[in-house]
């Protein structure tokens, strides 16, 4: 229960939001409770599930410094068992605030440990970016999955993504394990997405999940009605690999 | 001469590197004398031009530190009249690392007023953040273009960038105008594209470049080679519409 798996990579636009949203809602609609933590501070998640991010009293930010506790910020969505820690522009400001804070890579980890929240799944969304939003995420995680754009840009990225992971796992969070690499935007048309796969799967070898998300208008339009993908067309493909993806994370999970 | 434009936009993906990278070698096959300044830690500009990162002696970091000028660290390039300020992983810790330095915003503009270079322009290719680095580019920048994705998060996103450049004007850099608006990746297929472009001609009047960027496979393809488009594939879409987006930078310059 309550296991924490952080969304990241520093590249910016690699679908990071896109899945954490729609593997969280696949997740409760396949019967798990699951709280989803907006960590960005532009606040995507937040109202990609249809909630206001300008109306939010207290969130993310609040919980990292510590001002209110994680269960008194919830926010509930359409989906029964999901709800969301919501994210504002308050958040943007923590990274300098927190560089002079002691512990302050565990600001996430403590907020987490003191939550009084009893779930299956806790899926963090994190910002574009190796700073400290990004540390406390992996520092509080106990798996991080890294989605992987099929894209030349995307691919250059990836080692500095590992190399930090690799860091937090040594010095922060021993504990810190490869949920797995998920490729996004996956074009079938094009060689550079068969190029792609080819090297991310030589690298991480079975660790690539074998659900791969193609390039899918239904996913970049599905936010704009505040629905997951599987709400706004469910027949689509993005919703039914997000599906598949929900089913082979869950296979993971339970072999466990 | 030596006019500074910042290429910004905290949202991830949006066509940042690929502007800057493009519109750069564009305006130097035109016949101006660039330096593209790459101020993003993932250093997408410097190999999306060939250059190797991992073999950078100095570069941006060195001149944000005080440590080496701007002028010792420039690299060329394929095009005679662009060479680069390259960036490489070092750039990470900068941010955290400028927080309690005296004048922290500014050290960008300092390096630039002491560069010794003699430019038309200086492209400067910014992070997917609002933090440090970002700020310090609009600190030294006479304009920001802004890159604005066809999409529902990158449109939800502009009005924390246009509060973004208001408050650096207000306190930092009351010069800081706004070069334009440019629409990139936008697929003439879909709604959405039309939906966000609307949108964005209605917020920004004509503060949006008339030239619109499709979506097309050449322009991710280019940085694979280490090529700007114009040099991967004269011919595409892609290449056409940055060579005029580079035409039309000139006009709305020269105007002047
Ligand atoms: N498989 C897909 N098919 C089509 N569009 C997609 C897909 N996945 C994501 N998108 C769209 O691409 C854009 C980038 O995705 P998203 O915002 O989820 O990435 P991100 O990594 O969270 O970005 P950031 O780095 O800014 O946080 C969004 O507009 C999203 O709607
Ligand atoms: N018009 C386009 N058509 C097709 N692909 C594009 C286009 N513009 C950019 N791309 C591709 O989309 C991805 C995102 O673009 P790019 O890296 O330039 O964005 P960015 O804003 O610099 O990202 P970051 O926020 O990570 O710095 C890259 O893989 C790039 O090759
Ligand atoms: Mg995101
Ligand atoms: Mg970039």
């Amino acid at each position: 229960a309550n296991k924490v798996v952080a969304i990241a990579n520093q590249k910016g636009g690699v679908g990071k939001t896109t899945t954490s949203v729609n593997l969280a809602a696949c997740l409760a609609d396949a019967g798990c409770s699951v709280v989803l933590v907006d960590l960005d501070p532009q606040g995507n998640a937040t109202s990609g599930l249809g909630l206001d991010r300008d109306n939010v009293e207290s969130g993310t930010y609040h919980a990292l410094i510590g001002e209110v506790g994680i269960k008194d910020s919830l926010l509930p969505t359409m989906y029964e068992t999901l709800r969301v820690l919501p994210s504002n522009t308050d958040l943007a400001g923590a990274e300098i605030e927190l560089v002079d804070h002691e512990s302050r890579e565990f600001r996430l980890r403590e907020a987490l440990a003191n939550a009084d929240v009893d779930v299956d799944f806790f899926i963090v969304d994190c910002p574009p970016s190796l700073g400290l939003l990004t540390i406390n995420a992996l520092a509080a995680s106990d798996t991080v999955l890294m989605p992987v754009q099929a894209e030349y840009y995307a691919l250059e990225g990836v080692g500095q993504l590992v190399r930090t992971v690799e860091l937090v796992r040594e010095h922060l969070n021993p504990e810190l394990a490869l949920e797995g690499v998920l490729l996004t935007m996956y074009d079938a048309r094009t060689n550079l997405s068969e190029q792609v796969a080819a090297d991310v799967e030589s690298y991480f070898g079975n660790l690539v999940f074998d659900t791969i998300i193609p390039r899918n208008v239904k996913l970049s339009e599905a936010p704009s009605h505040g629905k997951a993908v599987i709400s706004y067309d469910a027949t689509s493909r993005g919703a039914r690999r997000y599906r598949d993806l929900a089913r082979e994370f869950l296979d993971r999970n339970r072999a466990i």
